[in-house]
């Protein structure tokens, strides 16, 4: 019968778009803002 | 109706060398940017304690909610991420602005002496990473070539 | 040929230079000095040395990885292990970014660097990361690990598009969402070839190739980075030649990757393994449903092509798609009129190649030609034995051997060039089983469901339910077919069969194809199908509950 796929821990009713927090294939959470690599100016890079 | 179909000898082949690969796992860390303060360790914490993510923490808005020091710490700790970026935008939002020598933030204590094309000086207060706390600096010059 | 006397020592010197200084943070400010060491080490002197340097450096990175790994054979690795792997890896990378970002004239003179030189040689450095993972698969095999080519693509990746001055392109980026400059376009189009190369990259390792990658494969083309570049429209307005080019990319890879999985699909007990890929599959699928529905409109064709027949929830989710904008009527609406949607009667937007499986051009006039006049007679008596041959030579072409059963994408590309002909034949006239009846593209339905073996229908049965998807001419038009032809059916056999193709698709979970649903509701409520009154319907107690149940949840 195939699979539950509403307990994939993707939230299929955000309005937003999933991928960019999605966390793989593999993982059954979504990523958190301080997981997701970002564009931010060259200057921010402190290190 | 179609009934099975036996597998070729380089499906076996395939299948054994997907079966191996199986066993290494994927890490999420894996296809990540290094972290130097905060890796992404799994870590149980109690079950009592939040586990998902905190509903909207990824909008501006969230972010204009915290406190300047939460928002200090994020800038910091969480370098060439989403979240430091949200950071930002909500540190420019409370008028701080970022110098880009000195890798601070500054907010005008009061309005400078002087305004030039090029800089402008007077009293700010700035906010120290290496002390970990806001300082108050008189006779300021913030050149604009500095400001992001 | 072997490597030039001196070439791995000077190789290994500078490596394990370059990895201390990037662990001091200093890789922006040493990068000019240790070109030069490189240029006193002979090793940029010719195009030769330069490969033979980076395939030497690439299989040191994975040896030192593999050593790594082996410290902790079992069980999860610990972060520290890991972190040590990613140090050794990101510095190769970041010199692999900077030789990329530094390479290629940038005279004062032009605007913007010349992209080119930094393109050439992203794609040779790719080419070699690639050959040194398949010659390590070869080698290795079930002892190959993924790690060390991965983190290096992948971080690769993330380099050249996170921080755009990689390559020479201009700083800002495309902040401005909403219209893009003349430096936007040109920062999209060498982007768009960055990421040709990378997809390229992952074709030469695509899983039926590289098995042993496949799971890193899969989280690379999931990786939301890679998504956003295929697949996103954004910033808005982008040239939109470039999107459909990483879409067609895209595409291609969810192709290589279906083409693995279907010969074990295709068996439907999955060995464990294959159940883990083909579980992050669906995830993955899942995520392009809900965030790009109009890319797998776009490539449904192609993707039934290749999606084995008993995976019965990947296609329902490949045709649950519909255009975002587009409100589909509930279909358990009572009295539903789908003849009166006005959607009804436009074709599906798509652009994508079809029917190209017709091309042999004597079968496509002769098709044309009974089409058209009913002529040549002899046409429809050859149709099945046309098929069969056709499905040999194309399985026979790709190495196979003879196929004892039809060529599925060739049995697609027929059943939708018929029903377009259909549609075009009958249209302004609207789409109904009186107007489809006694129709040319009906005799040749009528015929394939009497003349094809059980399996042959099965799989042309198929091809029909495949149509079944959001309001649209297409639907419509195939939706009433399979009812017309369950109708007239001139054995209770077909209409089992039909039955079944219909059946196996609603009890799978959820998604559901718009058009499956409307169409079996169609058939148990309208009484001139007499549904309830047919032998199968009862033919075992289970059988008949689950129509029951089916018949409530629809009704």
């Amino acid at each position: 019968f195939g699979t539950d796929l509403t307990a994939l821990g993707l939230n299929l009713t955000a309005t937003e778009k999933l991928y960019p927090s999605f966390a793989g294939p593999w993982s059954d959470r979504t990523l958190s803002v301080h997981e997701i690599d970002y564009p931010v100016p060259p200057e921010y890079l402190i290190s | 109706p179609l009934g099975p179909v036996s597998l070729s000898k380089s499906c076996y082949y395939q299948l054994a060398m997907l079966d191996a690969a199986a066993h290494h796992q994927i890490y999420p860390s894996d296809s990540q940017r290094l972290r130097l303060y905060l890796p992404a360790t799994r870590y149980q914490s109690p079950s009592y304690y939040p586990q998902t993510v905190l509903p909207h923490s990824d909008t501006a808005e969230f972010f204009h909610r915290l406190s300047t020091e939460t928002l200090f710490f994020i800038f910091y700790f969480m370098e060439g991420t989403k979240a430091q970026y949200l950071a930002a935008k909500a540190l420019k939002k409370q008028s701080w602005r970022f110098h880009t020598k000195y890798m601070m933030w500054f907010q005008r204590h009061e309005e400078p002496k002087s305004i030039t094309d090029e800089y402008e000086q007077g009293t700010y207060i700035y906010f120290d990473y290496d002390k970990w706390g806001q300082r108050k600096k008189e006779g300021f010059t913030f050149e604009y070539r500095y400001l992001e | 040929e072997g490597d030039p006397p001196g070439l791995v020592e000077r190789t290994e010197k500078l490596l394990r230079e370059w990895v201390g200084i990037h662990q001091s943070g200093q890789t922006a400010k040493m990068f000019p000095i240790f070109v030069q060491q490189m240029t006193v080490h002979g090793i940029l002197k010719t195009d030769d040395l330069v490969t033979r340097f980076f395939r030497l450096s690439t299989e040191m990175c994975v040896e030192s990885c593999y050593r790594l790994l082996a410290t902790q054979p079992n069980g999860p690795n610990s972060l520290e292990l890991r972190t040590k792997c990613y140090e050794t890896l990101d510095a190769f990378t970041m010199l692999i970014v900077l030789l990329i970002k530094n390479s290629g004239s940038s005279s004062s003179t032009n605007l913007t660097p010349e992209p080119a030189a930094k393109i050439n040689l992203l794609s040779k450095i790719l080419s070699i990361i690639a050959n040194v993972a398949i010659k390590d698969q070869e080698t290795r095999r079930a002892e190959f690990q993924h790690l060390a080519y991965y983190r290096i693509l992948i971080l690769l990746f993330i380099e050249l598009n996170l921080s755009p001055p990689m390559l020479g392109l201009p700083t800002q980026g495309f902040n401005n969402f909403n219209q893009m400059t003349a430096n936007d376009v040109f920062a999209d189009n060498v982007q768009l070839q960055v990421l040709y190369e990378f997809s390229k990259t992952l074709r030469l390792l695509k899983p039926s190739r590289v098995p042993s990658f496949a799971f890193a494969w899969l989280d690379f083309l999931s990786h939301r980075l890679f998504v956003e570049k295929c697949l996103s429209g954004q910033p808005a307005n982008r040239p939109s030649g470039n999107i459909l080019k990483g879409w067609a990319l895209y595409a291609q890879l969810l192709i290589d990757l279906i083409k693995f999985e279907a010969p074990f699909l295709r068996n439907v007990e999955l060995p464990p393994s294959v159940d883990l890929l083909y579980k992050g599959t669906l995830k993955m699928f899942l995520v392009l449903l809900h965030d790009f529905p109009e890319f797998l409109c776009e490539y449904c064709y192609s993707l039934c092509d290749v999606i084995p027949c008993n995976a019965i929830q990947l296609r329902n989710l490949v045709l649950s798609a519909f255009p975002r904008k587009m409100r589909l009527p509930d279909p358990f609406t009572p009295n539903l009129k789908i003849d009166q949607l006005p959607e009804m009667s436009q074709p599906p937007k798509t652009s994508a190649l079809q029917n190209n499986l017709i091309s042999t051009v004597t079968f496509k006039d002769e098709l044309d030609s009974f089409l058209k006049t009913r002529s040549p007679v002899s046409f429809l008596n050859n149709l099945v034995g046309y098929l069969r041959a056709q499905s040999n030579q194309i399985a026979l072409s790709l190495g196979g051997s003879k196929m004892n059963s039809l060529n599925v994408p060739l049995l697609n590309a027929l059943v939708l060039y018929v029903g377009q002909s259909a549609i075009s034949s009958i249209q302004p006239r609207p789409i109904s089983l009186t107007n489809i009846a006694g129709t040319t593209q009906m005799d040749i339905f009528q015929h394939l469901a009497t003349k094809l073996d059980t399996e042959g229908r099965y799989l042309f049965l198929n091809a029909i339910a495949n149509q079944l998807r959001y309001p649209n001419s297409h639907t419509h038009y195939f939706s009433s077919a399979l009812l017309y032809l369950f109708a007239v059916a001139p054995s209770e056999q077909i209409q089992e069969q039909i039955t079944r193709v219909l059946v196996e698709r609603l009890i799978i979970m959820r998604p559901h194809p718009w058009g499956l649903l409307v169409t079996f509701i169609e058939l148990i409520k309208n009484p001139i199908f007499k549904f309830w009154k047919h032998e199968f319907v009862r033919c075992a107690p289970e059988i008949e509950k689950l129509f029951e149940s089916v018949a409530r949840s629809c009704c």
